[in-house]
């Protein structure tokens, strides 16, 4: 039976159950959580959002990472990027609850090249949607399932965030509603639309609270 | 400064951990 409350480890242990037990390579799968936005002091007056809930990011396979055409990122952009990751390292090995302007320390990883795939990951955490807008938005508002493979699919989108993804490699991204919010998974290889997933997805994410 | 929620400071840990990991085993 579900639970009565869903932790964010049990979001996370459903999210990466998707993902690894998939037959198919998908890179990244996010739960944008429905929460409602009180606008002003008016309570009666709420817009619902869609926001990050949890993500699990599994990673570019080698094979994808030889033959995929490289983003051209230019060397101050993959600066910044690696700024960033050694910013949020020291803030959560440091235990503080913001990020700072200044320079983190540095380490192997914060050293590292960041993938599209990762900074792409990271910046949906900062993201979120008005219900019926955005790609999963509008999966949640219209309840169907949006999937969007092959880079002219994602290209073409009206969603930014499919023309977004696409910029960052992706070549198919799929939004699932749920109950209590929308599954989104993303992947750098072309996938069709299969029920098994929809119907996984169903099943894991059919909880309350 | 910018503060993070809770969901997505523990996202960001996971996430920086996993990025270690996969950086030092390569």
């Amino acid at each position: 039976p579900p639970p009565p409350h869903v932790t964010e480890d049990t979001l996370q242990q459903r999210l990466q159950a998707l993902i690894e037990g998939a037959r198919e390579s998908w890179t990244y799968a996010v739960f944008w959580q429905l929460s409602h936005d009180f606008a002003g002091e008016d309570v009666s007056n709420t817009a619902a959002l869609l926001s990050w809930g949890d993500g699990y990011y599994k990673g570019e396979e080698e094979r994808n990472s030889r033959k995929r055409k490289p983003n051209p990122v230019s060397a101050a952009e993959q600066e910044h990027r690696k700024r960033v990751i050694r910013e949020l390292n020291s803030l959560i090995s440091g235990g503080g609850g913001t990020v700072s302007s200044g320079g983190g320390s540095s380490d192997e990883a914060g050293d590292e090249d960041v993938s599209d795939t990762e900074w792409f990951f990271l910046v949906s955490m900062t993201q979120s949607f008005v219900n019926g807008s955005g790609l999963p938005g509008r999966a949640f508002s219209s309840s169907r399932t949006i999937w969007l493979s092959g880079s002219n699919a994602l290209a073409g989108s009206s969603c930014e965030r499919a023309r977004q993804g696409q910029v960052y490699g992706l070549e198919t991204m799929v939004c699932i509603p749920t109950q209590n919010g929308v599954v989104e998974l993303g992947s750098l290889e072309i996938i069709h639309q299969s029920s098994d997933l929809v119907e996984k997805v169903n099943s894991f994410f059919s909880f309350n609270g | 400064t910018v503060a993070l929620p809770q969901a997505r400071k523990a996202s960001l840990a996971r996430f920086l951990e996993k990025r270690k990991e996969r950086v030092t085993s390569a």
